[in-house]
């Protein structure tokens, strides 16, 4: 028997939104820690890792692993159905062919049950590597998406570059070039919000070149997070990172494109 | 001109 409850089912409809456009369907490995997804999209640029600890979950129960095959869109569909403040609870038998998902509200006084159909997926996982990054960026997740929706305008491709002082974002197109740049935020700033500040840790400058589709397509995960993490190397995939407080987070990897 | 790769040039499939 697998059950679990979210005071704030919200975040976990955010959750499936950010993974959605990705991904079509994946497997929920559901274990004694908590829940994990992976999934690929259909051309193998990018890929989406999710990690969901117990702790973040109200109610945690796992006697034995299970495996959730979720079709999104279709999970979607329900997950409308729940209120904006509702508590979700999510159940499911051992080898039963369907997840029951229930949204109650925080009177209690609307109770709504959905039971989702399971699907058998067979799907690809990929080994991720323990790596050391050459350059981690955190900066504001909503500056992020701006930047890569303004920059998406202009051109397909973006170049980040960091160095000590500051991450550049650079595109071009048809109509011309621009570059985008932030300084890392003063360490002596002991005033305002650590989440508005941009932190660059650098072992050697990097610079890669991005598909601003792909990256677009994270920064669903901004409802998520006010922040955001951006692992970078020479010659490896991006990690875009969202971290949800004590639930978990939201891995995006990225692979570059590279200079023919 | 630049070339989208492929994670799988990066990760292995397990």
């Amino acid at each position: 028997m697998f059950e679990c409850a979210l005071i704030q089912g919200e975040l976990f409809r955010k959750l499936i939104a950010s993974v959605q456009d990705l991904v079509q369907d994946g497997n929920f490995m559901c274990d004694a820690n908590g829940i994990s997804l992976q999934g690929m999209d259909s051309s193998h640029v990018a890929l989406v890792a999710l990690a969901l600890k117990k702790e973040g979950f109200v109610e945690y129960r796992c006697d034995r692993d299970v495996t959730l095959g979720i079709n999104f869109a279709n999970l979607a569909k329900m997950l409308k159905c729940m209120g904006a403040k509702d508590r979700l609870s999510i159940r499911a038998q051992d080898e039963g062919d369907s997840a029951s998902f229930v949204f109650e509200s925080e009177d209690s006084s609307r109770v709504s049950n959905f039971e989702l159909k399971l699907m058998q997926i067979d799907q690809e996982q990929l080994g991720v590597p323990e790596t050391q990054y050459k350059a981690v960026i955190r900066m504001p997740s909503s500056e992020f998406q701006r930047i890569c929706k303004d920059l998406s305008a202009i051109g397909d491709t973006v170049s980040i570059s960091v160095t000590k002082e500051a991450v550049k974002f650079s595109v071009g197109g048809d109509i011309g070039s621009g570059d985008m740049s932030l300084r890392q935020s003063e360490s002596g700033d002991v005033d305002g919000d650590d989440s508005e500040k941009v932190m660059i840790e650098l072992e050697e400058p990097v610079q890669q070149n991005f598909a601003l589709r792909y990256l677009n397509n994270f920064t669903k995960a901004t409802a998520l997070s006010k922040t955001v993490t951006l692992s970078l190397g020479t010659d490896m995939p991006l990690v875009t990172e969202y971290k949800m407080d004590n639930l978990g987070s939201i891995r995006y990897y990225l692979a570059p494109k590279i200079d023919e | 001109p630049c070339a989208q790769v492929t994670l799988t040039n990066y990760f292995v499939v397990t």
